[in-house]
């Protein structure tokens, strides 16, 4: 059930090309299967990279390098996927590091290594070949060595020394519980190979990369993108579905309040608050963190300790939408604390509207959220319904915020950021001229919406 | 919904978190917009990208292959006028209408819902042991006036919320249920008049249940759809 592409590091929308001059080395297959070109370029031990190209029409190009400034460069294209070998691009080692293929030619203590191919200073029996990847003068492990790869030194007084390159479980430590681990271990603890994220066999699974962008769930390297207590990858063997993996700790930093942390309210999705509310929004009672009654959970406060899983506290330790606990009913395991307050992210106002602010002339050219306006008589970002030509009497000059369609909400514009058409200025009405808002019932008649039909019940005969 | 009855309300829609759980209400007005609450939201840029909204359906975790449902993801997220704490979620494609689906009414502008007239919640929140969880809960209410309601809130409802009368067993919205409709009939058609906010208590009983009043932000909906 492994797949050939486990061997290779996605890039999406890039592929690799070469320098002048070496353009023949390029070998082109098309109509080839993703999987069948990352066949191809494993077995071939020409084969560094590959570009898979979907358009004008599947092509799969088999590379003899990988990113580097003397031979390619890696270019935008989003018709092509580039694949490149994890033992030519990793600055760590996998097991004794026999597979690895970097760059490094110095050993621990500092010393340039001898070229593979020279017997000076000194001899010895190892023969580059294309298999052995015993390249230039490159830290290499040909004999399974247990401290990893090395090399001869073009000391004469030191024969050979270990190059000290990293364990990938060692080159990214974790914090806390992994949650931000982006470093490149593909193995669990037991040494089975991980599952690429991107992919639904052996095992079927929910978390697909392109629905969780922010949790870089990249290739099958170990990640934690459902708040477990370490990150961990489902496996290749289709009778283990998941397992974690062992990821060497970040030392201890000096325990400190971080200044993001807020009590009284929260922010986002309330990561970081540390308040003491510790009731769900209807009032019930939260169970304590470090209890398994009436609800069992494996948020133990130990395994979370950057979480604040303190006594009963609402607190959101997974990344849920709010600040949340496990509730005291046996019922209702949890419950959102939607009672805390978002703490204001609008800025200040920075100046006062009459009535509507249909009449504003000021130049605030914010919106509460603090982002630039957009001029008025532009197309860009946002095509404009509202402008200068159909509000000629408007005053829409420069991106001044305005009130050209009397909005009963204040003065407003289109903004620079490409994610929000419009939004109201950072402008407040003026003190004392609060007027009513509503209006008494009239009659009103609706033709096309609201419609149901209802099942009136039916009586047998 | 706590003291309801499982029952049909087609426009109103379950919103989904990435890993396809429910976690708050939502209505539909429009064939490509829904309308919730600030609170059941991260931010008002927040990245939309694996929630969806469900509909057609009945059940709160359907079937694989139910054939009525519809489950759209979200693709845009703009928050209201600051003290609305409404949200307009954009759909990613249209919301395809039939007998299990379709949009509700939204109200005149500035429109006040007559005392006593009789409304009524829809969700899939929690019910508190009242109603089986595992499907759409409908409770009716009637509505009170903002006058009558400040007698029980000591003047602290504002113009741009709207209550519903006190009853004397345990009605009202629970978890997961903020964001849904309080829907009003008007002659054959429902329209949009409340949505529910999350409140400290779940229909206690004897204290009315307060609501965002759609009415006053029907321009700035429009607004949103149309820009």
């Amino acid at each position: 059930y492994r797949s050939p592409l486990n061997d290779f590091q996605r890039s999406e929308g890039r592929e690799l090309v070469p320098l002048k001059g070496s353009v023949d080395r390029v070998r082109p297959l098309p109509g080839v299967s993703l999987e069948e070109c990352a066949k191809q370029c494993s077995e071939s031990l020409d084969c560094r990279a590959f570009n898979y190209e979907t358009r004008p029409s599947v092509t799969c190009k088999l590379l003899p390098w990988i990113r580097d400034t003397n031979s390619a460069e890696v270019k935008r294209n989003v018709n092509s996927d580039l694949y490149e070998k994890k033992d030519y691009l990793r600055q760590c080692t996998v097991g004794k590091g026999t597979s690895y293929r970097g760059k490094v030619s110095k050993t621990v203590s500092g010393r340039e290594c001898q070229q593979w191919w020279s017997k000076f200073p000194h001899d010895h029996r190892h023969t580059p070949s294309a298999k052995n990847g015993l390249e230039l003068n490159y830290c290499r492990n040909p004999d399974g060595d247990p401290s990893g790869p090395w090399c001869y030194t073009t000391d004469p007084e030191r024969r050979y020394e270990t190059c000290g390159i990293p364990r990938c479980e060692d080159e990214v430590c974790m914090t806390c519980n992994g949650e931000d681990y982006r470093g490149q271990v593909d193995h669990t603890v037991e040494g089975l190979e991980c599952q690429r994220w991107d992919q639904q066999y052996p095992h079927q699974h929910i978390y697909q990369p392109e629905k969780y962008p922010d949790k870089s769930l990249d290739d099958n390297y170990c990640r934690n993108p459902d708040a477990s207590p370490v990150p961990w990858c489902y496996t290749t063997d289709p009778k283990v579905e998941r397992q974690d993996c062992r990821i060497s700790k970040c030392q201890k930093t000096l325990k400190r309040s971080r200044p993001t942390h807020t009590t009284y309210c929260f922010r986002n999705r309330g990561e970081d608050y540390r308040g003491k509310v510790n009731e769900t929004t209807s009032g019930i009672p939260c169970q304590r963190w470090d209890a398994q009654y009436p609800h069992r959970h494996p948020f133990y406060p130990q395994a979370y300790e950057c979480k604040g899983l303190e006594e009963n506290y609402c607190r959101n330790p997974d990344g849920s939408e709010a600040p949340w606990c496990f509730t005291s009913v046996p019922e209702m395991r949890t419950a959102f604390c939607l009672q805390i307050k978002r703490c204001a992210d609008d800025i200040e106002a920075e100046d006062c509207y009459h009535e509507n602010g249909k009449n504003y002339q000021g130049t605030v050219r914010k919106t509460r959220k603090g982002i630039t306006c957009q001029k008025w008589s532009l197309n860009t970002p946002h095509r404009t319904k509202i402008n200068p030509t159909t509000h000629p009497h408007a005053n829409l000059t420069e991106n001044y915020c305005r009130n050209p369609d009397g909005d009963r909400h204040g003065p407003w514009c289109y903004t620079t950021d490409h994610k929000t058409e419009f939004d109201y200025c950072a402008i407040k009405q003026c003190a004392g001229e609060k007027v009513s808002i509503v209006e008494p019932a009239e009659k009103v008649e609706f033709t096309e919406c609201g419609k149901r039909e209802d099942r009136v019940n039916m009586k047998a005969r | 919904i706590v003291g309801g009855m499982p029952g049909n309300s087609p426009w109103t829609i379950s919103l989904r978190d990435r890993k396809g759980q429910h976690f708050c209400g939502g209505s539909l007005v429009d064939a490509k917009w829904v309308i919730s609450t600030r609170q059941c939201f991260s931010s008002c840029d927040a990245d939309l990208t694996g929630y969806s909204a469900m509909m057609g359906t009945l059940f709160r975790d359907p079937k694989e292959g139910e054939p009525s449902k519809q489950n759209i993801p979200l693709s845009k997220i703009v928050c209201g006028p600051s003290e609305s704490f409404l949200v307009m979620l954009q759909l990613e494609t249209p919301a395809q209408f039939n007998e299990r689906v379709s949009q509700i009414c939204l109200p005149p502008e500035r429109f006040i819902v007559p005392e006593g007239n009789t409304c009524e919640i829809a969700g899939w929140g929690e019910t508190q042991g009242t109603a089986d969880e595992t499907v759409l809960n409908v409770a009716q209410m009637p509505v009170l006036s903002n006058k009558e309601c400040n007698k029980f809130f000591r003047g602290r409802v504002k113009e741009n919320e709207m209550c519903t009368a006190p009853v004397q067993i345990p009605v009202g919205a629970c978890e997961k249920d903020y964001g849904g409709p309080l829907a009003c009939q008007n002659s054959d058609c429902w329209v949009l008049e409340g949505v529910m906010i999350p409140m400290r208590r779940c229909g206690h009983k004897g204290q009315p249940n307060i609501f965002i009043r759609v009415s006053v932000y029907v321009d700035w909906i429009k607004k949103v759809m149309e820009l």
